[in-house]
């Protein structure tokens, strides 16, 4: 079973 | 003042049919460098980045920089009202809530002006660090849309895989599965044709289709596209922007969050 990733996971806010 | 004038008027039709669907409302951050996009998809897991360059515009002005914040359908609303021959010029009033498109037909003296009600938005800017890839795909950019299509077909999910010089895209579902395999071209006779693929490293992630089908509705806009993929970070789809005599325009990025084994 695969669950899906947020971008905010991986690139965060400037 | 902002005033920017774009004779091939398409290239923005083009741009907004790309990402109408995937973002709802977003600002377009105007500088002197040119015109520049970046927000998420409602539910935060893709990122779309436009850039359209200041000197990819015919007449471009932007005395200081301003950010216009806008519902994305109601601009390609108004696009759609403009032919795909027309000049279309976008002006926008230092301290404005709207912002005027002016449509101009080619070789007829028809002029039309519309405006859309501008937004305040809390936009949030994210930081896309800057690295290498270990995967980085070129291939035709309709070869892209028919795959993640056909694979919809049958599964949510891609997986894709490389692996020395091939790249296989594969989908199971209740059905049954698929799988598309495409192995580096040889011949340069027609690079929109070609797929190249540059590989540090294998790689196998898994993507939802339902993203990718969104992103490929910026094919119109170029004859390839460019895939890159490391492990665990998001895929970037990437189309570049040229007018018709082939100059660099800007480009469309989408980043997608991989799904990952639970």
């Amino acid at each position: 079973k695969k669950v899906q990733m947020r971008i905010s996971d991986y690139f965060k806010c400037e | 003042m902002f005033e920017a004038k774009l004779i091939q008027g398409a290239i923005l039709k083009k741009i907004l049919d790309a990402i109408k669907d995937l973002v709802n409302e977003a600002s377009w951050d105007c500088s002197s460098q040119g015109m520049s996009l970046q927000a998420m998809d409602t539910s935060h897991v893709s990122l779309v980045a436009v850039q359209m360059k200041a000197d990819g515009f015919d007449k471009y002005r932007c005395d200081r920089s301003v950010t216009l914040g806008m519902n994305l359908s109601s601009l390609s609303k108004i696009l759609k009202c403009a032919g795909n021959d027309d000049t279309i010029t976008l002006k926008a009033p230092d301290d404005g809530d709207k912002i005027t498109l002016v449509f101009e037909a080619k070789n007829e003296s028809e002029t039309s002006e519309y405006e859309v009600k501008l937004m305040n938005l809390d936009s949030e800017y994210l930081g896309i660090p800057d690295t290498p890839y270990s995967v980085n795909v070129k291939m035709p950019s309709h070869k892209f849309q028919r795959i993640c299509r056909d694979l919809q077909q049958i599964g949510d999910a891609v997986t894709i895989s490389c692996a020395k010089d091939s790249i296989r895209f594969a989908a199971k579902g209740d059905l049954g599965s698929g799988t598309v395999n495409l192995c580096q071209t040889a011949s340069a006779d027609k690079p929109e044709d070609s797929v190249s693929i540059s590989m540090q490293e294998p790689i196998i992630q898994s993507f939802a289709l339902k993203y990718l089908n969104h992103f490929a509705k910026a094919t119109p806009l170029s004859p390839q596209v460019s895939l890159s993929l490391s492990p665990d970070v998001p895929l970037v789809v990437e189309y570049s922007i040229t007018d018709d005599d082939g100059s660099d325009f800007g480009y469309i990025r989408y980043y997608l969050a991989p799904k990952i084994d639970e």
